[in-house]
């Protein structure tokens, strides 16, 4: 799975990937 | 720590010494948001416990549009949670002593 990054003009690095299975509630 | 629909967890272990440790956000009841929120998976940060705050951070992502600023209380609020989780744990293991 690859993840995306989007910085911030602060210069703050949040990386996006998928979110834990484990943590997925049924919805 | 409130269930916000918000999961703020630790990204690393935390040796307790870390500066800045990093985060993992998601969000597990979309429901509870005000704003439209289009599904983007877990976002990683780094956070600098002493310096920043939980809010700039949550304002850092609605700017960077994750969220929309309605939303913005909910994220601070779910950050604040976890910081305030790791520093109580730091300060337990340091009273605890060797």
């Amino acid at each position: 799975s690859c993840a995306a990054q989007v910085v911030h003009s602060a210069g703050r690095r949040f990386i996006v990937s998928p979110v834990p299975e484990s943590r997925l509630r049924d919805q | 720590a409130e269930d916000t629909g918000v999961r703020v967890e630790l990204a690393e272990d935390d040796d307790g010494k870390k500066e800045a440790i990093a985060l993992k956000l998601w969000v597990e009841d979309p429901k509870k948001l005000k704003g439209k929120y289009k599904e983007s998976g877990a976002i990683e940060f780094t956070f600098e416990l002493e310096k920043e705050t939980p809010e700039g951070v949550a304002q850092e992502m609605v700017e960077s549009g994750f969220f929309h600023e309605s939303d913005a209380k909910i994220v601070g609020k779910s950050i604040r949670d976890r910081v305030a989780l790791i520093k109580w744990r730091r300060e337990r293991s340091v009273l605890a002593g060797p």
